[in-house]
């Protein structure tokens, strides 16, 4: 698999270690994905990579793959701004080689990583049609659960047609941030959308919201879509080739 | 007061 632009690989590794250290990647000839649970079943990250986004892609047959994310997001951590990647996982191979190439192609590094046993527990996520759908920027997503965490462990997410509010409260008292939905809308990166069916009420740990705002990088916009007593979705779509999406279990009454 | 539920709680093991 090779992209011209290594940085897009970089950045949903970098989106993705902190919530799963280490995950399988499922390779097809359709692309790469890979599902992941945090190590208390709390929150999921679902990645879809698909073949026609790459520069080029083959694979000859299917190959699940087992990677330390936290040594991949190392050895990315050594490539140029600008260079291009391209993966390889030879057959029967017990590693995976990752090659770099600047982009005036005077550089070339290549490095290989074990491949690793998982096991890997699969879960099935159901088609949801959800009460509501907000697009906003990420960078004020990021912004917002970075200031809530400031007031308490959870964040109350809700929504009205007018916006939405994220309120925490904690020891030191409580805070609030409302957003406006954007009623001209000049630079969609900007916008705030709000697509409501009803109106909805829930608690999210702000620690793995947080967390899911590590693939901020990947996405001017995210995606959060909310239903009651379901989990929360909080999609960064991957220019082209496809997403990033997270799942995160709301907290219930006792 | 809440309780952190599993992501197990809403969706099914395939």
């Amino acid at each position: 698999a090779r992209l011209l632009h290594g940085s897009i690989f970089a950045k949903v590794i970098e989106g993705l270690r902190e919530l799963v250290n280490e995950a399988t990647w499922e390779c097809s000839g359709n692309g790469i994905t890979l599902q992941a649970m945090d190590s208390s079943h709390v929150a999921l990250v679902s990645l879809v990579m698909r073949s026609e986004g790459f520069e080029s892609y083959r694979c000859d047959r299917n190959m699940s793959l087992g990677i330390s994310l936290v040594s991949m997001s190392k050895v990315l951590k050594t490539m140029g701004k600008d260079d291009s990647l391209t993966i390889r996982v030879n057959d029967d191979s017990d590693s995976i080689i990752i090659a770099m190439e600047s982009q005036n192609q005077d550089k070339f590094a290549d490095y290989e990583l074990r491949l690793m046993d998982l096991d890997s527990e699969h879960l099935g996520i159901p088609d949801t049609d959800y009460s509501c759908a907000i697009k906003m920027p990420s960078s004020e997503f990021s912004r917002i659960c970075r200031d809530m965490s400031i007031m308490g462990d959870s964040v109350l997410i809700c929504t009205t047609k007018e916006g939405v509010k994220f309120s925490a409260k904690g020891d030191l008292g409580q805070g609030s941030i409302r957003l406006v939905q954007t009623t001209n809308i000049e630079k969609e990166e900007e916008a705030v959308i709000i697509e409501m069916k009803e109106a909805v009420a829930l608690t999210f740990a702000v620690r793995y919201l947080s967390m899911f705002c590590k693939a901020a990088p990947l996405s001017p916009q995210v995606g959060l879509s909310l239903s009651e007593d379901t989990p929360l979705m909080c999609e960064f779509k991957i220019a082209e080739m496809g997403h990033v999406r997270f799942y995160l279990a709301p907290k219930i009454e006792d | 007061s809440l309780l952190q539920s599993t992501l197990q709680c809403f969706f099914n093991q395939s």
